[in-house]
């Protein structure tokens, strides 16, 4: 991403999957 | 312009797919090791190890639902590094340590060669 301002996000990206339901 | 780069995701794709794994959702595949049967997505063993890649690769083999590993490969080494496969985490045990080498060897999994290699330099006295 040359020339691109990189914003660090490190919360979870996506939905947790249950181990079980 | 901005780009949001999640630190996170490339973890937590990697979570999902073991947790999904776990449940047996979408699995593909039944590993034989000596008797012992391992379930697995066929796009995760292709993307860690050289023998999958090539096995999946091929248009004959990559619709097979079940492969049988080469009997001298040890069920606990397999064990070791399928994990590895779906956590990132490599459990090194001296115990086991040449058994997970030749495994990661059979399986084409150069850097966890490498890396055997030098857990048995640092562990010789």
């Amino acid at each position: 991403y040359e020339g691109v301002n990189t914003i660090k996000e490190m919360g979870r990206s996506i939905h947790e999957i249950p181990r079980q339901e | 312009d901005s780009c949001i780069q999640f630190t996170r995701h490339a973890s937590d794709v990697l979570l999902n797919l073991n947790r999904l794994r776990s449940r047996d959702i979408l699995t593909d595949v039944t590993i034989l090791v000596n008797r012992q049967q391992f379930r697995a997505h066929k796009t995760v063993l292709m993307a860690c190890s050289g023998l999958f890649y090539t096995i999946f690769t091929d248009s004959l083999k990559c619709n097979l639902n079940a492969i049988s590993l080469d009997p001298k490969v040890d069920p606990e080494g397999f064990t070791i590094l399928l994990e590895f496969m779906y956590t990132s985490r490599l459990t090194l045990k001296e115990s086991l340590i040449m058994a997970i080498m030749n495994t990661a060897i059979y399986l084409q999994m150069d850097h966890v060669v490498d890396t055997c290699h030098r857990f048995i330099k640092s562990s010789d006295p």
